[in-house]
């Protein structure tokens, strides 16, 4: 059974790079589309079959313990040189 | 694999157990972790020295919950560690809340997640192999843990492969028997800590006209990278530059994309590293105005005019104009807000002007015409910051 809630499967997907962090000031709504697309890119990263929605599969994968560097690193991840 | 885009430039790293977990007794938290390290040091030249006190590379630390970096932990589960890549220091937090374990089925393996952390701190990102340790989720204690081909592929691309080392064998050729590791690196580190790492004091620095930018030091120099030393530098300068000496005091690349060099009362012209007619000459007949035994020069972008620096003064030389040098000047560098006296380079990156002194660098704020000494960065560490140490 899942474990974990759909919010905090939202924000494990921003944690973790899938997800670009909540804007306050937008609410912190995130359209379907790039909810679907995050949800597909974390499926295809971690071996999962690709639905692009929340499944028990993810679900259970979410609730696994891990390490807590971004999965996706890319520009703009940290603080630059010099 | 995935590589985070740094590296270590180095291949002896020092790590430090700043603090230790609060389950675990240290020395079996000390064997632990030296044996995490050993799983990257296997297949590479790498080698991890602990040390208990001092400046490290590798910093460790067992904390709970906020910990001072931004990034909290979040009790027993979930988040195990995090760690960071060597571009941002390289240091290694574990959540103290979890049951870190020692060859046990129960709670969480220290040596399994520890060796994982160390991937990112030497470079690595989360890999999509499943079996891969760099792989971002716990699989549970691995009794015969096996690093995957996929880490060692990743690890090799970032620090070559371990060196055939001599077994002794007559006339120092390996016997049939011998290693099978590869002779070939990939793209190997300096063979020790630079010395650039050891005394980052250095006499100037200055942009090419190809964009390069280049460090002088004594009678060597070395081209920088964005993220440090370029590979297979140091050099000797009167090897490529002809004619120029060492112990160079300024130089600064001017709009017309020509390189002068000064050192004492003389200076040299170059194209690239061609020498451009007849030099050295005098600073006096090409520079009226300009001291000898200059500290340092940049021309700075904002109005393109050359800059000297010397002990606690600075000139503006602008060779359109007669005389070059205003009779205000020379003045004060302590008219510009934070900037050192008796610098030794000085340089333009990115649209900033940056100032070096012994070991430290200033970063000057073009808008506010000051140091940007209210950031409390600044100053900030040569070494690490641009040697990459």
């Amino acid at each position: 059974a899942p474990v974990i809630s759909q919010t905090a499967a939202m924000n494990y997907l921003s944690q973790f790079g899938y997800l670009q962090p909540m804007n306050p000031t937008s609410g912190g709504i995130i359209s379907q589309d790039a909810l679907s697309k995050a949800v597909a890119e974390f499926q295809a990263f971690a071996g999962l079959n690709i639905t692009g929605d929340f499944d028990e599969e993810t679900f259970k994968l979410m609730a696994l313990p891990r390490c807590g560097v971004k999965d996706k690193v890319g520009p703009g991840f940290g603080r630059s040189k010099r | 694999y995935a590589l985070q885009g740094s590296r270590w430039r180095v291949k002896k790293l020092t790590y430090k157990i700043s603090k230790y977990p609060r389950n675990l007794p240290q020395h079996k938290v000390d064997v632990e972790l030296n044996k995490a390290f050993k799983v990257w040091s296997e297949y590479t030249d790498l080698t991890f020295i602990q040390k208990k006190s001092g400046q490290v590379h590798i910093e460790i630390r067992f904390e709970k919950g906020e910990h001072g970096d931004g990034d909290p932990f979040d009790g027993p589960g979930g988040t195990l560690a995090h760690a960071y890549f060597p571009v941002y220091g390289g240091d290694a937090h574990f959540d103290d809340a979890e049951q870190w374990t020692i060859d046990s089925f129960r709670g969480t393996n220290l040596f399994q997640v520890a060796a994982h952390e160390f991937g990112h701190s030497l470079g690595l990102s989360h890999s999509d192999v499943k079996s891969a340790l760099m792989a971002p989720f716990y699989r549970g204690y691995e009794p015969y843990f096996q690093l995957d081909d996929d880490d060692i592929q990743g690890i090799q691309s970032l620090y070559g492969k371990k060196s055939v080392k001599n077994d002794g064998g007559s006339g120092g050729v390996p016997s049939g028997g011998g290693p099978r590791y590869g002779t070939t690196t990939t793209s190997p580190p300096s063979e020790e800590d630079s010395e650039l790492c050891t005394d980052p004091k250095i006499d100037t620095m200055f942009n090419s006209a190809e964009g390069h930018i280049y460090v002088f030091k004594g009678d060597r120099y070395w081209r920088l990278t964005a993220d440090g030393v370029a590979v297979g530098y140091p050099k000797l300068i009167s090897h490529s530059w002809k004619g120029l000496p060492g112990n160079i005091d300024a130089a600064f690349t001017y709009k017309n994309g020509k390189t002068y060099f000064f050192k004492g009362s003389k200076y040299w012209r170059y194209v690239g590293k061609r020498m451009d007619g007849d030099y050295p000459k005098e600073i006096s007949e090409g520079f009226t105005g300009i001291p000898d035994n200059i500290d340092t020069a940049t021309v700075w972008t904002g109005n393109g005019k050359i800059y000297f620096y010397k002990g606690t003064k600075f000139w503006r030389f602008d060779p359109a104009q007669k005389p070059p040098v205003k009779n205000t000047y020379p003045k004060l560098t302590s008219n510009w807000e934070g900037i050192p006296n008796n610098l030794d380079a000085s340089i333009v990156y990115r649209g900033y002007t940056y100032f070096f002194k012994g070991d430290a660098y200033y970063r000057f704020n073009d808008r506010t015409f000051s140091m940007d000494i209210a950031d409390p960065a600044f100053p900030r560490s040569t070494a690490y910051w641009w040697f990459g140490c």
